[in-house]
């Protein structure tokens, strides 16, 4: 199983957006995908029709509970490829909470290893906010995704984002790799431009050399609770997510 | 001093344009504004050209020190009617370390308490999340603005918001007034359209009758580092801002 996040600590950059989109093609191509929504906010949860105020059990429980208690927390979708362990408004409070009690990190990492061969595919969507939760993402994770908005000032937040990055890092065992994925990109603005060409320029190595477009048709897929390749595969975002999942399996040598 | 918190859990939604484009409009008509970052990601601050890396003192030393201290935590900005106590990366930490601790949720109300008469507004902007630092925001502010997206996904989430919301004030003696603020709203869809008749339908109560445009100008803004009305005054996003804070001063009878 192939373990991926999504993160970025700025809010609607496409982190639940990429999660869904990618989810959507692996699904189509027969593989058996396994989502995590570690956001209180619960935005991949109700994407798939759970609400997060009454779900029951949830990611929380995982966090009280032994590791091989993921079995009775994971739900079906109404895809058959795509499982998922949902969030509730519950885990806000994991935070306080856990505050920094040992080893918490490790909780989502020690569940994920108890059902590895059930699922090809893992993709983890993270809350706006690095604290326990994100903590215990880039623990899970082999690869990580943290998508940008094309606009200079996201930029100035995404060098805040790989500097935690690389402190956290120091304190793991194996490396995390990452790509950087440009979203929402307006072709028909100049600032998109530039600022992409800026990020081409600060981030050669790890910056993805396509782009994910500005496309209304992400919120008509939402609004019908599908993955944008179920709703609408020849739409340009639709293609751009397969690209970059392309990229992503050519680029991750399978395990 | 009007204090007024611009709120809601789910990411990107223009919380922080909110605050910036309605501090524009109030320094320009000569109020004295106190902007306040709660979140640790510090767009606010960037936005004003502080670096929420190196920010020494910020919002975090506020929570160690008396509420007297907030003047030595206030900053200038390069606008004359324009103040802020910064963010740091540091606040990121705050929810952990006071985990349930009494009485941090009034830690930002009794430091706003000490500088009332110093300004005319005060301007909060939120965090992602419902955490220590949006208690606080809560408990400080007379009036908080949730802006929504107009779309179908934005509006389930604002359900929760809204039930949260009652939540908390059942604990607070004195009411909170609240107003939806529609955002990002894209004319040209007709997804925008029937998500903004169905926020009207469901929050008649509370929803701002106008709206907020989809505007690429805020982008433009923004890398400048100026608010939209010091920016472009007549362009539509900073017109329909002078709408909304004309409406909220109308509405909120002054103390
Ligand atoms: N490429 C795109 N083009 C147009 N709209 C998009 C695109 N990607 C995402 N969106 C829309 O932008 C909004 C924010 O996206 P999304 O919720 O995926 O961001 P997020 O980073 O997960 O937000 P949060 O910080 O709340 O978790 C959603 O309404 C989504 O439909
Ligand atoms: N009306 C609008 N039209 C076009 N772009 C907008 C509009 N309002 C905000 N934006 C842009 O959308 C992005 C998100 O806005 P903003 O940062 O204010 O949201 P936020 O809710 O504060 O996000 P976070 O959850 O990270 O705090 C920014 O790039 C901003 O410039
Ligand atoms: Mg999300
Ligand atoms: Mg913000």
């Amino acid at each position: 199983m192939r373990v991926w996040a999504s993160a970025n600590q700025k809010g609607g950059v496409g982190k639940t957006t990429t999660v869904v989109s990618l989810a959507g093609w692996l699904s189509l191509q027969g593989k058996r995908v396994l989502l995590v929504d570690l956001d209180p906010h619960g935005s991949l949860s109700a994407y798939f029709g759970f609400d997060p105020d009454t779900q029951q059990p949830s990611l929380y429980h995982l966090f009280q509970q032994p590791p091989t208690a993921v079995a009775k927390i994971i739900v079906d979708t109404r895809f058959e490829n795509i499982k998922l362990i949902p969030a509730s408004t519950a885990v806000a409070t994991l935070d306080r909470q856990l505050g920094n009690q040992e080893g918490k990190g490790l909780v989502l990492r020690n569940a994920l290893v108890t059902c590895f061969d059930r699922f090809d595919y893992c993709l983890i969507d993270c809350p706006p906010i690095l604290g326990v939760l994100m903590v215990n993402a880039l623990a899970a994770a082999e690869h990580l995704l943290v998508p940008v908005q094309s606009e200079f000032l996201a930029i100035k937040g995404l060098e805040r984002m790989v500097r935690t990055l690389q402190m956290i890092m120091k304190s793991r065992k194996q490396a995390l790799a990452y790509t950087v994925v440009a979203t929402m990109f307006d072709r028909r603005t100049r600032a998109a431009h530039e600022s992409l060409q800026l990020l081409r320029e600060q981030y050669p190595e790890i910056l993805w050399q396509g782009v994910i477009p500005l496309d209304t048709q992400f919120r008509d897929a939402s609004r019908q609770g599908l993955p944008i390749p179920c709703f609408l595969p020849a739409s340009r975002g639709a293609q751009a997510y397969l690209a970059l999942l392309q990229h992503l399996t050519a680029e991750v040598q399978p395990q």
